[in-house]
């Protein structure tokens, strides 16, 4: 094909008998809309960097996925966010782990690549050259949900481990 | 974990990446989503990986280079190599999927648990949207 797009949205529930018609209707939704945000790029000639950038902050903003907002918890209850971008062309890449505060990490990969000598920014380091990049910033609030809480809230009272397949939201 | 691979019409593919990891980290566990050639990679000779899945075995298998080298050095299609690169991942324990797209237009997907939730669409394709 001219061009082509594949996404993933990790959503939390595999199993079929745990899935409910609303949920699997607002994981299409989103991955339907993740779609449209690409193809809009790469139809219109645009590049494949651009396109898998706004794919995924489309998932990104979406609740429903475990990324940006709607992200898992941490166990002390907070939310730290990964994510990293790469362009085939030069095989330049930038990447982030554990940031707070930036909306769209992805866009924070992509500084972090187009911006900084560096590949991989942590932390409060990266979530310091996010600011100082000007890259949209938001409470850290923003990225938590009432169900991602309960799941927390529910492992903890389980005392399992991550791996433990049932629990892994992830 | 959420990501996306694609090709333009100029032949060039690119991934990302993004997760908040898992349910309950501690200490600053980072699993392979933002590790260059484990959960993300993309080489416009090979081709364009993005992976979800148990991070810590994805990272020892190197899983996106991995797939990348084969098809690149041992011309394996990517469908081949995503499938092969998975099963030594499941071999060792871990369990997730890949997205992958080629320079040449080539889509596949690979995954070893019970659903991943995925979709595509192309330049004169049919979008497909599937979780099982």
């Amino acid at each position: 094909s001219d061009w082509t797009l594949v996404i993933h949205g990790g959503a939390g529930v595999i199993e079929r008998e745990r899935m409910t018609p609303e949920r699997e209707a607002a994981a299409r939704a989103g991955l339907n809309a993740a779609l449209d945000a690409g193809q809009k790029v790469l139809s219109g000639g645009g590049t494949a960097l651009d396109a898998v950038e706004a794919a995924v902050k489309v998932l990104e903003d979406d609740p429903n996925f475990n990324a940006g907002r709607g992200a898992v918890y941490t166990y002390d209850g907070t939310n730290e966010l990964d994510a990293a971008i790469m362009d085939g062309r030069t095989r330049a890449a930038g990447a982030v782990a554990g940031v707070t505060r930036t909306r769209h990490p992805v866009s924070l990969a992509r500084k972090v690549m187009e911006d900084s000598p560096h590949v991989f920014l942590g932390g409060k380091g990266a979530d310091q050259f996010s600011a100082e990049r000007g890259l949209e910033q938001v409470d850290p609030a923003w990225f938590g949900t009432p169900e991602r809480k309960r799941q927390l809230d529910e492992l903890k009272a389980k005392d399992v481990s991550w791996f433990d397949v049932d629990m892994k939201y992830g | 974990t959420v990501g996306a691979v694609a090709r333009d019409q100029a032949g060039h593919v690119a991934a990302a990446t993004s997760t908040g990891g898992i349910t309950g980290k501690r200490w600053g566990r980072i699993g392979d989503a933002p590790i260059i050639g484990a959960g993300t990679y993309a080489d416009d000779r090979a081709c364009a990986v993005s992976a979800t899945g148990s991070g810590e075995f994805f990272i020892r298998e190197g899983v996106a280079h991995e797939i990348c080298a084969r098809v690149r050095f041992a011309g394996e299609t990517l469908k081949q190599a995503g499938d092969t690169v998975m099963a030594e991942t499941k071999a060792l324990g871990g369990s997730g999927g890949v997205i992958l797209t080629g320079p040449r237009g080539e889509i596949a997907w690979s995954f070893n648990t019970p659903g991943m939730y995925r979709g595509h669409v192309s330049a004169g394709g049919k979008r497909v949207v599937a979780i099982y």
